[in-house]
């Protein structure tokens, strides 16, 4: 021992992944230190500022470039892959995260060109059978978490909870956003009173239902069409109707449609008695409940709808790319609310519905089949948590005021980067 | 990826999963 002390010869070398993540720790501290105080957890306008928070792993994970990491991946995986390596990488990678190639609807696995179009691999038709509860499974998955609001708090993992508001937006009082071009705004369908008010009135009811006092603004109660829509200084970029710019179903098929999607909702299917749907507050005697659910790598990445009901508009925030694994959901506090989502907002029989898909570093994009306007997972800056562009679905049905869904119908999904 | 669901209904709402259940779409989750 004496002789390997005094007589090995020492020889320094640099530990690069150490020193890297030393790196990432000390930059994520300081910029922590810069523009936050322990202090103040609530901005001007008495909402929620949505931090990291978490072990230091997380902080090492929020000093990495995510969203360009994601995209890269998307990149990669979007690669035409040689005719010959499919059917065996394919089969390589359903061994490894355990998918069924026996009920995807292409069973020629050379037809696939790239990883990201397996990714994307339709079932066939019958994979899936429905159940007839007022609410089934959008997507295979893992359940995460489920359970009631309490407080306009829902709980991510046991223990961690995030603001509701926060998850789906808040609508503000105030002055009108400037990025709406007054031009654009007056050839925008109107979002009348009353769906607005229906809207603003989910936020309400929290505190009707619950009693706690969330700092949600009041309702703007001009009756002009422009002063009407949401007056939020935390929504960037234009509203718009995305159901125009996608709406290119026949009408009759339409018609058909939304009548079989309201005899669902247990709604007679006419202009009147759908009115009065929107119109229903909140009821007495009724709760908000949630539930999570984990999408693994190897799992069909496609989302369906979970009932009958109505998509009313979409918000769209722009956030970062944590991954979303039960390992990160249990430490990364506000998971959910600071990842880039698409908040997609509307009605059921029962009352208020919101359907919210949230980005992971893998799967970053994510699509809506009656959204064609959706960009998500774009290169730029993000903007601050909570902020979001919104798109009304209004035009999308004549008859309910927004896209209407039956139980099980496709929604979309989630691509690769 | 994962996808959150939060929505209103009658306070006798009866969740019929667990936490860490595997699910599949279209099997029920849920019903009153």
């Amino acid at each position: 021992v004496i002789n390997a002390w005094t007589q090995t010869p020492t020889k320094w070398y640099p530990i690069p992944i150490a020193v890297g993540a030393m790196l990432l720790v000390v930059i994520q501290y300081r910029r922590k230190r810069k523009f936050s105080s322990p202090q103040v957890d609530v901005d001007h306008d008495g909402v929620e500022v949505i931090k990291l928070k978490g072990p230091w792993q997380v902080h090492v994970l929020g000093a990495l470039p995510l969203r360009n990491m994601s995209r890269v991946w998307g990149y990669i995986n979007s690669l035409e892959l040689p005719a010959w390596f499919r059917p065996f990488g394919f089969r390589v990678y359903a061994l490894a995260f355990g998918c069924n190639l026996d009920e995807i609807e292409e069973q020629d696995l050379t037809a696939y060109r790239s990883l990201g179009e397996f990714f994307y691999r339709k079932l066939k038709e019958g994979a899936r059978p429905v159940d007839d509860a007022v609410l089934v499974s959008p997507a295979d998955g893992t359940v995460l978490h489920f359970g009631t609001v309490q407080g306009s708090r829902v709980e991510q993992v046991k223990g961690i909870t995030y603001s509701l508001d926060a998850l789906l937006g808040v609508e503000r009082p105030g002055t009108p956003p400037a990025s709406i071009a007054p031009s654009h705004r007056d050839s925008m369908p109107v979002v009348d009173d009353h769906e607005f008010a229906n809207v603003n009135g989910i936020e309400y009811s929290l505190d009707q239902l619950i009693g706690t006092g969330t700092s949600t603004p009041s309702t703007p109660t001009s009756t002009s069409p422009t002063s009407s829509f949401p007056n939020n200084p935390r929504k960037f970029g234009s509203q718009i109707d995305a159901s125009v710019i996608e709406s290119s179903r026949n009408i009759q098929e339409t018609l058909a449609h939304d009548a079989s999607v309201a005899l669902e909702m247990g709604v007679k299917p006419t202009l009147e008695r759908a009115q009065s749907l929107y119109g229903a507050s909140v009821k007495p005697g009724n709760s908000l409940f949630f539930t999570v659910i984990y999408l693994a790598p190897g799992d069909y990445h496609r989302f369906h709808s979970p009932t009958a009901w109505v998509v009313e508009k979409r918000r769209h925030f722009v956030g970062e790319l944590f991954s979303v694994s039960p390992y990160i959901a249990k430490r990364l506090e506000n998971l959910f609310i600071l990842n880039e989502r698409v908040a997609l907002l509307g009605k059921w029989r029962y009352g208020f519905f919101g359907m919210v898909p949230v980005g992971a570093t893998n799967v970053g994009s994510i699509k809506i089949n009656f959204d064609q306007a959706l960009r998500t997972n774009e290169r730029g800056r993000p903007p601050p948590p909570g902020t979001y562009s919104e798109a009304v679905y209004s035009a999308a049905s004549p008859i309910l005021n927004g896209q209407p869904l039956l139980p099980a119908q496709e929604m979309g999904g989630f691509c690769l980067g | 990826s994962t996808i959150v669901l939060v929505f209103e209904a009658p306070q006798d709402f009866k969740f019929s999963i667990k936490a860490d259940q595997k699910v599949k779409v279209g099997q029920r989750i849920g019903d009153v």
